[in-house]
């Protein structure tokens, strides 16, 4: 079999100022999974590689980056998947850690459960060696501005991220 | 959100999913993204999917396992994605996209909303996209 792997970053009205942004970071992450699989490792190598790349990019919705919730503070999910034997890891409401998606796969590998969410996930990641990081530090500062539109001119300003543009909402 | 969806030399499919939700949600709202059939599912007999988009919608319409079983029935995974993708959004009036590969690699990308971000790499060679057509 030859390996393939392919990544998105987002649907919704993403502006025309984004587009080089995510252009960019997909190729930077499909090429990081794409790594993976050329030097032997498995497809969740690449899958995690890819997500996480993405994750450390201020142009994606997920870790550094993350869109707001209503009290102004990033709380972030992710979910992985080994097809071999369909099992499965997942998180969510995570907010001092960067990367979910490996906190999600620890949860696949590591325990006898799918999906831990909240504090018990915090504690879990902790456990597991994730080192926590201000909450602040994946704010960026669009993603401030996305709030403030929203909280400013109401729901049909609501966008993935950035402001509004013309088109349907992802 | 941002997905990924691999196949490794052995053929074994894995499917990863990241997002920070939508802006402006209601502190300890959960949307698609961890749900396993919502907005991921990896399946070595069928194919792996990572969605984007509207998360209520998408949970609701269990949109990865929906082009999932389409392959099962025989579609392939461009026409079982667009399929997917397009009648979730008759049905629930939002939008929302996908990337899936089947078993045999074979790529499927769609969305209904006005853009999503892609990239794929086949043979050593890397594809990339963010509009429609």
């Amino acid at each position: 079999m030859k390996p393939i792997i392919i990544v998105h970053g987002g649907a919704g009205d993403i502006s025309e100022s984004r587009i080089q942004g995510k252009f960019d970071g997909v190729k930077v992450a499909v090429r990081a999974g794409y790594e993976k699989l050329m030097n032997g490792g498995s497809a969740l190598d690449s899958v995690e590689a890819a997500v996480v790349s993405m994750e450390l990019d201020e142009n994606f919705n997920a870790g550094y980056g993350s869109v707001l919730n209503l009290n102004g503070e990033v709380e972030m999910e992710a979910s992985i998947m080994w097809g071999q034997d369909l099992i499965s890891g997942a998180v969510t409401l995570i907010k001092e850690f960067q990367h979910p998606i490996s906190i999600a796969r620890k949860v696949l590998t590591d325990t006898p459960h799918s999906f831990l969410g909240g504090n018990g996930a915090k504690l879990f990641a902790l456990e597991k060696g994730f080192q926590q990081v201000p909450p602040e530090s994946l704010i960026s500062e669009s993603a401030k501005e996305a709030l403030n539109d929203f909280l400013n001119k109401g729901d049909d300003q609501r966008t993935e991220i950035g402001r509004k543009d013309e088109g349907g909402v992802g | 959100t941002v997905g990924a969806v691999a196949i490794d030399a052995d053929g074994h499919i894995a499917v990863a999913t990241s997002t920070g939700g939508i802006n402006g949600k209601m502190v300890g709202r959960i949307g698609d993204t961890p749900l396993i059939g919502g907005g991921t599912y990896a399946d070595d007999n069928v194919g792996g999917i990572s969605t984007t988009g509207h998360g209520e919608s998408i949970l609701k319409y269990c949109l990865a396992h929906t082009i999932i079983k389409l392959m099962e029935g025989g579609l392939d995974a461009d026409t079982a994605t667009r399929q997917a993708v397009n009648g979730m959004t008759a049905r629930l009036n939002n939008t929302a996209g996908a990337i899936t590969l089947s078993k045999n690699g074979d790529v499927g990308i769609h969305f209904s909303s006005k853009r999503m971000a892609w990239a794929y790499v086949k043979n050593d060679k890397v594809y990339y996209g963010i509009e429609h057509d």
